[in-house]
């Protein structure tokens, strides 16, 4: 029974793409099959996977207005394990256009509803905005992965995102849960980094995954390549960081 | 004759929020009479200028929707010359609110135009989207700072970015110009940096600022003092990096 979990954060810059990517792929690495999909008309995690947007033609926007079925759009990647929906810029135009339909907190949801028992976890990156496509991520999702920067500015909309999840609880999904609150670019050589690592520890508690991600240029890297970390350079700190951040969450999840 | 200037550019996290408030500190302390806007619903610019933007009554969203006159909500900071009208969370209903109005593109503008007389800069920071918000400040401007971020997912949304400045000139803003594309977080240790810059200099050739950030960590400790790096420590590269690129815009300028 395949858990959905949406990587989302409304500030942007904070990981969510690299964090969609890495533990996605590290998901597949150990052999659990993933799908990933991309909802952020910015693309990045369709190209950090090697595919270029601009040549997809069946993207999550096509599915979610309806033209296309959802086994049309699955690409495979480079991993074994792991499949893609790509996103597509013509996304940007999909929140005024899906303001009048039914339901349309629910689209994403319904159409993904066949497809996740094929897949262990699927995991959705979202854009920078608490829009209508990340209202239908999380109404979509068993729980999110909140990405945090280990900046100041990363600490100033966790209240906005709490409020966000609240809401969708009440209205849209009950059991929508927190799966961690991840710590990111982590770099130990600056006092900002442990004073924020230190304030996210003492609002979330528990919730803060054990496993951090420390500031790794490989991982900037590796999407110029097409490829996730553990394929750009397996050795290398990110690529371990995520793969720990996998096993910590297959492990939360022993009963899948 | 103020010059409205947007900083603007739909990738999360490249540095718009830092570029606002250091560059219009910058222009003040060489004495410039400076009004800062910020209209991003995260508030950042407005909690990086020392102001917590939950006790703020007249923000720009009550400025656009019409409750409240620009004279009283504008706000000194610290600086002398700087002058700021802060953001608001309910800017989020902003997008949906505005879209029935007429002439939703130009709200801002017209709410501006008699202030803007005031002061020899407005500078604009906006959100991680092209939506409504990000619009209204292209229409409203004379021309757009578009900050970069020396890594490879930020050179993808350019392309989205540009075609977004010609739809404006065509439809709503035929001055609208390029002041300059501004390289930021530049680590002369990571070849990625490099590539990145070689790149974006090749696309955009003399619209690149000769003036470039520094990746440092002062610009991103001083937001949680509630200073622009300027006051935070003067001394510091990224401090210093902003100062140039005050005066670079400022000389090619002349005329002002
Ligand atoms: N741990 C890390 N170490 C070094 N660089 C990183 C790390 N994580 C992400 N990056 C880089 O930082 C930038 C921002 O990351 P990313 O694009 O994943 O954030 P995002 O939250 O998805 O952004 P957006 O809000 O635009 O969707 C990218 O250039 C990425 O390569
Ligand atoms: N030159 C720099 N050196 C080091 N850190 C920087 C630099 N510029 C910005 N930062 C830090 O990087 C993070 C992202 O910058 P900032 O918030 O200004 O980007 P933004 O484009 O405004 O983000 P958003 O898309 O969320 O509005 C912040 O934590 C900021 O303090
Ligand atoms: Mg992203
Ligand atoms: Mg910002």
């Amino acid at each position: 029974m395949g858990k959905v979990i949406s990587i989302a954060n409304q500030k942007g810059g904070v990981g969510k793409t690299t964090t969609a990517i890495n533990l996605a792929a590290s998901l597949a690495a150990i052999e659990h099959p993933t799908l990933v999909i991309d909802i952020d008309p910015q693309s990045n995690t369709t190209s950090g996977l090697g595919i270029d947007s601009k040549t997809v033609t069946n993207s999550i926007y096509e599915i979610m207005i309806g033209s296309a079925e959802v086994s049309e759009s699955i690409r495979q990647t480079e991993l074994d394990f792991l499949d893609l929906i790509p996103a597509h810029i013509n996304l940007v135009g999909a929140e005024i256009e899906m303001i009048d339909r039914e339901e349309r907190e629910r689209i994403l949801k319904k159409a993904i509803a066949d497809v996740r028992e094929r897949y262990d976890f699927v995991i959705i990156d979202c854009p920078p905005s608490l829009g209508l496509l990340t209202i239908n991520a999380l109404t979509a999702s068993d729980s999110i992965v909140i990405p945090v920067q280990c900046e100041y500015f990363a600490l100033e909309g966790l209240g906005q995102l709490l409020n966000t999840i609240k809401i969708v609880r009440q209205h849209l999904n009950p059991e929508l849960d927190i799966e961690g609150v991840l710590l990111t670019m982590y770099d130990t050589r600056t006092r900002l980094s442990n004073q924020v690592a230190e304030e996210v520890k003492r609002y979330f508690d528990d919730r803060v995954f054990k496993s951090v991600i420390a500031r790794n240029v490989r991982l900037a890297e590796a999407p110029s390549f097409g490829k996730p970390a553990l394929l750009y350079d397996s050795t290398s700190i990110g690529s371990k960081n995520y793969l720990a951040l996998a096993r910590e969450i297959i492990k939360k999840n022993r009963k899948l």
